[in-house]
């Protein structure tokens, strides 16, 4: 059983693709294989791990949903040892109307990694901000959702929606499904606003919150301008050491 | 002429819907009066303004966008004097594909707004994070756009593909539109990476970015909890200054 864990929210800019970036290498720093899936048109997953947007014009995965190519042909590697990409391209934008008339259209991506013979021991999916057709086609294919949850006011408004949609699909799609757990992400100590929203999520969702918070730290938004991953940027850096205690749980618990 | 501004950026928490309220809200006090139009499913724009979610389950944008109802019926008025909202819903999420084979589907909300006579001297559009129909119904509704960029390095990297957009709609779509301008957000002076996309925006975009720089500021994400704008929540506030010299900066040069 392969474990493939969609990173999702669609409340924007709550740390998805810094998340999905930095739990990828710190996987893959525990030596284990990882592909990373960047699900999303903006390709932000694609870019901060140093591939450059203009090299996958041809082959990224919108080719792969559209049935021009197979997933291993997109395939890419990293500087990272045992972590892969399949890259994203703006493509992807037009995805939800083209397909609207397909049958099945929201197992795609699930088709496309199920099929996958790399060995990889996770497969970790970036997400848009957005409850569409990309995320779906994520949810669907995966078999857990991590949340990550930035600790402000709109972004735990959302939260709810996020949820419900959560059970829609685990009712029609996909029963596997299942939440490895919500992500306290950008905590600033100084901010009370922080603390209020990480109160109030320990409180109703109890032990589905990681242990682990991520605090606000300059050198997680950095590190995408040198196509890096925190790790190799800054391995000292909070930012790095909370994200492989993240990868630590992870492991840990069997949670996902 | 009515100004009719769209705030967009497909860009995920860059503070489109802060710089939506604030601007709505910075103009409402200098005696114009103004529409907020919240074209986002997550109902930020709607619920900053202190307007319930629950409260307008069966009245909203995505009712007008499907012919059930007509602006005037949907319009709310705020805690904010001479500052009215048409609120959003999460049902807007799957307009998207209710529409794909409806013809004009991109004038949808052009046709809805410009038929409102109330003497609104300006409306403004909240986006959601994403270059779907939503927002493209909202650039093809609008005189201009203002850009909210915020200091990092995943945001800068966006904007291309937003202005490759911009160019399609005023090719095909809507040749008013013009770019009010770049706004910087989220601005920290003690971060060297603020400082870098900063320059680097304004040495591409010279003029076409306001001279008004907007401060991270925590007053600014503390202030939705209450569902009031910054400056009921703390008119000192450097977020609050900061708003109100753009409000200025838009009002003098008549860019939009
Ligand atoms: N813990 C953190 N501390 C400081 N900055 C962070 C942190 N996590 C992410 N960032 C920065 O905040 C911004 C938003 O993060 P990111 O792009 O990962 O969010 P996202 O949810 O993927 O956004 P989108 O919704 O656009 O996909 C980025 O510029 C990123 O570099
Ligand atoms: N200048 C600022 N200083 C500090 N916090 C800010 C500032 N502007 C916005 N915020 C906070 O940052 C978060 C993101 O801002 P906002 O929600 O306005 O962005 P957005 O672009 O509308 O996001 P989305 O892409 O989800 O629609 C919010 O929690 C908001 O309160
Ligand atoms: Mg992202
Ligand atoms: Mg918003």
């Amino acid at each position: 059983m392969r474990n493939i864990l969609s990173i999702a929210n669609q409340k924007g800019g709550v740390g998805k693709t810094t998340t999905a970036i930095s739990i990828a290498a710190a996987l893959a720093a525990s030596n284990k294989k990882i592909l990373l899936v960047d699900a999303d048109p903006q390709a932000n997953a694609t870019t901060g791990l140093g591939i450059a947007k203009n090299d996958v014009t041809t082959s990224n995965l919108y080719h792969v949903l559209i049935g021009k190519a197979v997933a291993d042909d997109v395939i890419v590697g990293t500087s990272v040892p045992s972590l892969d990409v399949m890259p994203s391209n703006q493509d992807l934008v037009g995805v939800e109307v083209e397909f609207v008339t397909m049958a099945k259209r929201e197992e795609r991506l699930k088709n496309a990694v199920r099929n996958i013979d790399r060995g990889y021991d996770y497969i970790i999916i970036d997400c848009p901000p957005s409850l569409g057709f990309l995320t779906v086609n994520a949810l669907v294919a995966s078999d857990a959702l991590i949340i990550p949850l930035q600790c402000e006011y709109f972004a735990l408004e959302g939260l709810g929606q996020l949820l419900n949609t959560v059970k829609l699909i685990q009712a029609r799609l996909n029963p596997q499904l299942s939440l490895a757990g919500i992500l306290l992400t950008m905590f600033d100590v100084r901010n009370g606003i922080s603390h209020r929203v990480a109160e109030e999520v320990r409180k109703y969702f109890g032990s589905r919150v990681f242990a682990t918070v991520i605090p606000r730290n300059v050198r997680l938004s950095e590190c995408p301008s040198y196509g890096m991953p925190i790790f190799q940027y800054d391995g000292a850096s909070r930012g790095a050491l909370s994200y492989m205690e993240l990868a630590r749980e992870i492991l840990n618990d069997g949670r996902s």
